[in-house]
Order: structure tokens, then C-alpha cells, then sequence
């Protein structure tokens, strides 16, 4: 259901360039559950923002669900964004004046969804944050931010997780209660791309990617071993 | 150095009571490394954030080197805070319009150093982002942007540095090249307190502490094992 072909991301300050990525391709079938791992600065979250419709490559094809992306416009990136995609950021995206509930509310009232704060608690629950619904941001601890949004990347029950490090505040049980989590969403048909930097979390995934100056340097299967 | 007793600090939103710690006693001599581990919620950013004079408890009481904290007013708490200490936040606390290298810089220029530049410079080689200097914050990865707080808390050389998960966005190698450099800093008589859910960094320490519900639950030298 995802198919990139040679992505290239280039930055440009002043007279110096950036390749963030330098000529990516791979595909994920539907229900795949995959690791991407490489060090600091090799490009995973730029291309975990490519694959969410959250950016446009400089160059490179990406097929989502068979049909061309770079062809739509920003409103329907945005829908397809809401509809498929759930996201959770490496830095967290959290809304600072909005409580943790309201934040995990709000990819639902885009769709005019009759029963968002239900669901929306629904999903605290599932990240056992049910009582801090109503803290704000800077009245939550960094996993519980964390684990905000994920929550809020999960409410909308989209068919495809992209998670940046979603465990990178965690202690280690409640990083695997999320892998947990995680495991059941994809035994239910979602397809899953987790970028980590911990070899217990990747251990998790089928299939490992890894990265290096933007490029990808090896892409295994890890039930073939 | 460090010396804390019966802290409590309790945080009051409408009617009900978050207890973020509850009672926490303990000391560090100069030149200790330890690491403070703990689940999510347990309290390690709130004891961090009083032992980095950046924040007061309920009650109990903070000796840091012999002298009571909680007399001393919001500037001499500055003071302390720029002088002797070096933080580095969960969530980095980077200025968002400033390069790399000037939110680097920032705490000398409090201090009218003459060489601010140039010993800025020198921290961002430290952590292996000379080339990154004039990018700002929104330009640079997540783990680069961790490497960036890293510099800023070790530009003033302090003599104690607190780290609140300092390699939560690192690969395993980097995170490694961090770890050396505290423990070189470490060689040379810095005391380091370091809260990390990473076991392999933990492991780094000689000294670990165990958090739960707002408690020290466990306090082990591991040299004595
Ligand atoms: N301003 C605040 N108002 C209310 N509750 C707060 C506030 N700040 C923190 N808390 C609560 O205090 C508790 C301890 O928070 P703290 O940030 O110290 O946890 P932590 O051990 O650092 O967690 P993590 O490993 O997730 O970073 C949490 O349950 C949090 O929700
Ligand atoms: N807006 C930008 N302008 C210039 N360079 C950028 C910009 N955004 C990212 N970069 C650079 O692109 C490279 C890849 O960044 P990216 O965030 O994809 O890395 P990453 O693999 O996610 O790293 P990390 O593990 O540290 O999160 C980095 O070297 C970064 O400095
Ligand atoms: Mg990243
Ligand atoms: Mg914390």
C-alpha cells in the first residue's frame, strides 16, 4: 500500500545543501509491521513526513494505496492525512493551551465525528492516562506527553501508524505495554512503520530498515534469519 | 554536595492533589555519577527540576554544597543555576529563533565571557555537530536538536550536571560518544546525575537510584554487587 521510488529531499540554506534523502525506495504491503533504525540525523523522520503526506520529496514517486500523492493538492493531503494516517512525532505536537483530552479529540472533529470525547477517552485509556485527562501539556510528565500522542494517533482508527520514536521517553514496561498495543493494532490489519533507536523495540518488527546519510543501507526480513 | 530531605512537592489543580514526590531523601558527594531510573510519572523531571534550582518543593529541604537553598532568593537561584549547574531538559528548551550555536552561547553571555563564541563552537564539536552550527532548531533531527541541549548545559563547565533522558532520541552509537563524553567530564570531578529509562545507560552509573510514585524505592551503589 506504500510505494516510494527514488525519494530525494534536499534542503538549501544559503549556498550549502542538505540531502536529507538521497534516493529512497521500498514498499510496505498492507499489515506490515516495520522497524526503521540508523543514527542521528540519517533521515528517518524526513521520510516518515514524506510517507504521512506531512511534506513533498524534491523529487522521487510516492504511491499510497495505488495513487500518485504528489499529484493531490494540500486539502486532500490534509483528508488523506486525517483519514489513513495516524502519526505520532518524534517531538510530540502537542497544542499547549488544550488539555491532554481535548488534544486526543481533535483529529476527530475534523471528520464531525458524533462521539469524539467518548472515543477520544477511549484512547486515554488504551495508554492508561485515563486520569490526566484534563492536565495540560506542561502539566504532564514527558511519557505522559508521549503517550498523549500517541493516543491521538490512534483515535481515528486509520489503516496506517506511523510512529517516530514513540517509546524514546518510556521506561522500558510501559514502552512495551505500547509495543503491545502496537502488536494488536497490526494483528487487526494496520499497517505499521516504527523508527526507534533501541534494538529491544525493532526486535518487535518482521522487518528492519536502516538508514545512513539518508539513504537506505539495508532492508531485512527478519522471519528469514 | 547534594543534599535532600523529606522533599515533597505536591501540585494542586482544583480539588484534587498530585503528589509528584512524596518524602524523597537523599545525598551525593562530589564526583558522583548516578542514574535515576523509574516508570513514567514517577517523579524523576520533578526531583530534577528542584535539584536544579529550577523549580521549589512543598517542603523538606536542599542543602547544595552546604548551603540551604530554599532561603535564597529567585536571582541567587539564577545565579546558582548558571554558574554551577548544567541542565539538560527532556524536552531540550531550545529557543526556536536562534542557530544551534547561539542557543549554545546563551548561558556564557549571562556571565560577560569574552570567548562566548569560540567556546560554543567548542561544545558543538564536542557532541559532533560543528557542521550544524547555523541551523536553527525546526532545521536540525531530533536527536540533533538533544545534542544541541548536551552543549548548551556543558558550555559553562559546571560543576554538577543534570541530565533528563539525555539520549532519548540517540542511536546506540551516539548515545554511546555522549556517555564517554559524561564520563570523562566525570574523570575530572563533575558529579553527574542522569535520569534514563535505558538500562545500557544506566548501566554507565555507579551509583543507581530506583523511583516510583513520587518515592525512592531503591538506592544501590553497584560496585557493592
Ligand atoms: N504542573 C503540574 N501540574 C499537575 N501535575 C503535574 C505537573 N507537572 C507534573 N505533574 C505530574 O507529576 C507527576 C510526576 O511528573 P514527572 O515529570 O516528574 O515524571 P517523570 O518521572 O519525569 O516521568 P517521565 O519518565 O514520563 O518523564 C506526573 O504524574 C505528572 O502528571
Ligand atoms: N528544514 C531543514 N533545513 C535544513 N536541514 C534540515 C532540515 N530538516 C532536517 N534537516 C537535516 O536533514 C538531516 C535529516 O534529518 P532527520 O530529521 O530526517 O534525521 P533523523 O534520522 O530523524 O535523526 P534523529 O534520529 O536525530 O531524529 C539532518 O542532518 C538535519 O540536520
Ligand atoms: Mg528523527
Ligand atoms: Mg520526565
Amino acid at each position: 500500500c506504500i510505494e516510494l521510488h527514488e525519494l530525494v529531499k534536499i534542503y538549501r540554506m544559503g549556498d550549502q545543501e542538505v540531502h536529507a534523502l538521497d534516493g529512497v525506495s521500498f514498499s510496505a504491503i498492507k499489515g506490515e509491521m516495520t522497524a526503521i533504525i540508523g543514527a542521528s540525523g540519517s533521515g528517518k523522520s524526513t521520510l516518515m513526513n514524506i510517507i504521512g503526506c506531512l511534506d513533498r520529496p524534491t523529487s522521487g514517486r510516492y504511491m499510497l494505496d495505488g495513487e500518485d500523492v504528489s499529484v493531490f493538492s494540500d486539502n486532500q493531503l490534509a483528508r488523506i492525512r486525517n483519514k489513513r494516517i495516524g502519526f505520532v512525532f518524534q517531538n510530540f505536537n502537542l497544542l499547549p493551551r488544550n488539555t491532554a483530552l481535548e488534544n486526543v479529540e481533535m483529529p476527530l472533529l475534523y471528520s464531525a465525528s458524533h462521539n469524539a470525547r467518548h472515543r477520544a477517552m477511549e484512547a486515554m485509556e488504551r495508554v492508561n492516562l485515563r486520569d490526566r485527562a484534563h492536565h495540560e501539556p506542561n502539566q504532564l510528565s514527558g511519557g505522559q506527553r508521549q503517550r498523549v500522542a500517541i493516543a491521538r494517533a490512534l483515535v481515528t482508527n486509520p489503516t496506517i501508524v506511523l510512529a517516530d520514536e514513540p517509546t524514546g521517553n518510556l521506561d522500558s514496561r510501559t514502552g512495551n505495554e505500547i509495543m503491545q498495543l502496537f502488536h494488536d493494532l497490526n494483528e487487526q490489519g494496520v499497517t505499521l512503520i516504527i523508527v526507534t533507536h533501541e534494538p529491544d523495540i525493532a526486535a518487535h518488527c518482521r522487518r528492519i530498515i536502516i538508514m545512513r546519510d539518508g539513504q537506505i543501507i539495508d532492508d531485512k526480513d527478519t522471519s528469514d534469519a
